[in-house]
């Protein structure tokens, strides 16, 4: 059976900023993103390219190909069709945003080939 | 009510290891 989706992408769900200040799930912005990594002293922000969309192993799977950072390193991740991700400018979108509208009450758009999610990087230890 | 870190909502982007 499919693992079960983060309950924190349960609309309503309260999310810890690195300063501090708590905001609900939805109402996350791009710039909360950047400026909780640009305090983090383990975590570096990186732009991830949506490059492919295939089918997954099980029906209600998708691969997906992302192009990460500067250095363009090819990634696949296998995840529910229904599980969202947070593209620059946008907000949070997932390969079946109805899906991800039912289960978790989460307004997403839809995620297309294109779409430039945030993802973290470690930051390279000195 | 639980309160999450932000970083685990984006998840980390790891090479795949082929199967």
């Amino acid at each position: 059976s499919p693992v079960a989706l983060p309950p924190f992408f349960m609309r309503g769900s309260i999310i810890q900023l690195a300063d501090g200040e708590l905001k609900r799930v939805e109402d996350l912005k791009t710039e909360d993103f950047i400026q909780s990594a640009e305090i983090s002293s383990e975590l570096k922000i990186d732009s991830s390219t949506v490059e492919r969309i295939d089918s997954g192993q099980s029906p209600n799977a998708v691969v997906i190909q992302f192009s990460v950072g500067e250095l363009k390193a090819q990634v696949c991740v296998e995840v529910l069709l229904e599980y969202p991700f947070f593209v620059f400018g946008q907000g949070w979108s997932s390969c079946c945003p109805d899906r991800t509208t039912q289960l978790f009450e989460l307004s997403c758009a839809k995620l297309c080939v294109g779409d430039v999610c945030v993802s973290l990087t470690l930051r390279s230890l000195r | 009510v639980p309160v999450f870190p932000w970083h685990s909502l984006v998840p980390f982007l790891a090479p795949t290891q082929s199967d």
